[in-house]
């Protein structure tokens, strides 16, 4: 079976607001390492990978492989009960048809208890390849977002650009076009604001914006955000959770014909 | 003119 329990309801809130414009029904897949989940959008374009590692939670108890098949739309809903300080935990058997959630709040004696039903949910896993990526940038996620945001509003792709010289994000549209460059950049009050390209070969790229600006819904969840590229291969976008669990974004990029 | 790949040109089903 298995029980588990975050210290804050919020975490799971987020990462679940996070995917859910991506992701209608997904497998949590549990075992004794954490809580993971790998599903692809509808129209197969980006790939959501999280993983909420054992040490995540506490306590966290699940002795067998079992795959937990949320409608993402009845989570939300469920999640929504839930105060974003309350202790949350799941708990299911081990042949399931329901997950049951429970909140606690930490002040008060309030007990909430919900069950979802579970679906049958034939998903596939991809091999997702190690990869060397060419170039790596860590930025504010709140950047990120704005960036995604303010490009969007021209165009609905971006070109990510890598060089020596930094990160530029451009765009063209019917209006007109867009960039914003970045700079290796260390802020001596706040690391947070640190921006870090680490670079082993130029890259340029283009992407979606419309996807880019989903995946920053995860913003809330790290103030950092990590974008990794090479050449002719998808983007991943991480966002670092607590205890080593991450929230990944996988884009494939538009490439000419 | 460029066209969206799809995720599953890259990663291969397992």
């Amino acid at each position: 079976m298995l029980e588990a329990r975050l210290e804050q309801a919020n975490l799971l809130k987020k990462v679940v607001d996070s995917i859910t414009n991506l992701v209608q029904d997904c497998n949590f897949d549990c075992n004794d390492s954490g809580i993971a989940l790998q599903a692809m959008d509808n129209s197969h374009v980006a790939l959501v990978a999280m993983m909420l590692r054992s040490d995540a939670f506490s306590p966290f108890r699940c002795d067998r492989n079992i795959a937990l098949g949320i409608n993402l739309t009845s989570l939300t809903k469920v999640l929504r009960c839930a105060q974003n300080e309350d202790i949350l935990t799941l708990k299911a058997e081990d042949a399931p048809d329901v997950v049951n959630l429970v909140f606690e709040s930490a002040e008060s004696d309030r007990l909430s208890e919900y069950d979802i039903k579970l679906m049958d949910i034939d998903q596939e896993h991809l091999g997702i390849p190690d990869t060397e990526y060419a170039a790596s940038i860590t930025m504010p996620s709140a950047e990120f977002q704005r960036i995604t945001r303010d490009l969007l509003a021209l165009s609905e792709s971006v070109s990510i650009e890598c060089t020596k010289e930094g990160v530029k994000f451009s765009c063209q549209g019917d209006i007109g076009s867009g960039s914003v460059t970045l700079r290796s950049h260390t802020n001596v009050d706040n690391e947070d604001r640190n921006v870090s390209i680490d670079l082993s070969e130029p890259v340029s790229l283009m992407f979606s914006l419309k996807y880019l600006s989903n995946f920053c819904k995860a913003s809330g969840l790290s103030s950092r955000v990590k974008l990794s590229l090479s050449n002719e291969v998808p983007l991943l976008v991480e966002y670092a959770l607590p205890s080593n669990s991450f929230l990944r974004f996988y884009l494939a990029p538009k490439i000419g014909d | 003119k460029t066209q969206q790949r799809s995720i599953l040109g890259f990663f291969a089903k397992k």
